[in-house]
């Protein structure tokens, strides 16, 4: 999704 | 996931849990700054606003919630647990901590990855906790005799930031578009914060001595 950023980070 | 980003959220994980131990078990949160809590405690609460909105993994949503749950409990116990509050060293956490949080927020307003409501909270997150060991490590200073758990609770918030240095480096070479600058340079920024404590603790023992920090 464009839309989003992705933080998959703690 | 790899081997530093794991390490790096065990050795966070573990610094809650030394921090948690001195505060329950021994009623004690002596040289522990409750202005760096407050700071951490809205750290996770900016940060984790997606929680419940974008799920990433089972692991990543238990680990949020242990730290929401652990920062804000140990703010609750710093201020109302009616042993462990009398423990707290008030006089000598002065670090005017507010000051930080409106800066944090008009650079996030200023420089964030998208200008969206979680994105602005997402990278006031970032500043915020970049700075938010500063009270911890000016109380740390003031103190005569710092204790194990606390020296040790430093030591490994240090770790762990230093861990996800390395994590960035590996992601950077493993993964083509992993480029999050706003994280790489708060997070250099915050690991530096902890040379100087890292030097004395080493130090301290290398050499089998009392850990102290020159004022």
């Amino acid at each position: 999704n464009a839309d989003t950023v992705e933080h998959d980070e703690l | 996931m790899n081997a530093f980003r794991l390490a790096g959220d065990m050795t966070h994980l573990l610094s809650v849990v030394v921090l948690l131990l001195k505060i329950h078990t021994i009623k004690s949160c002596a040289g522990i700054s409750l202005k760096t809590q407050e700071l951490y405690a809205l750290v996770f609460a900016a940060r984790y606003l997606d929680l419940f909105i974008h799920f990433i993994s089972l692991y990543n949503t238990v680990m949020k919630l242990v730290f929401l749950a652990s920062s804000f409990s140990i703010v609750w116990y710093m201020r109302r647990h009616k042993i462990v509050r009398r423990t707290y060293d008030k006089d000598h956490d002065t670090f005017r901590h507010h000051f930080l949080v409106l800066p944090c927020l008009a650079l996030a307003l200023l420089i964030n990855e998208r200008f969206t409501f979680r994105e602005v909270m997402w990278a006031f997150s970032i500043y915020l906790e970049a700075v938010a060991i500063l009270p911890q490590l000016v109380l740390l200073q003031r103190t005569r005799n710092i204790d194990n758990l606390t020296g040790q609770y430093v030591f490994f918030l240090g770790a762990y930031r230093v861990l996800y240095i390395l994590n960035w480096i590996y992601r950077y070479f493993t993964e083509p578009h992993f480029v999050h600058w706003i994280s790489w340079v708060a997070g250099i920024v915050q690991t530096l914060l902890y040379a100087d404590f890292f030097y004395y603790y080493i130090m301290s023992w290398k050499n089998n001595v009392k850990l102290e920090l020159p004022a």
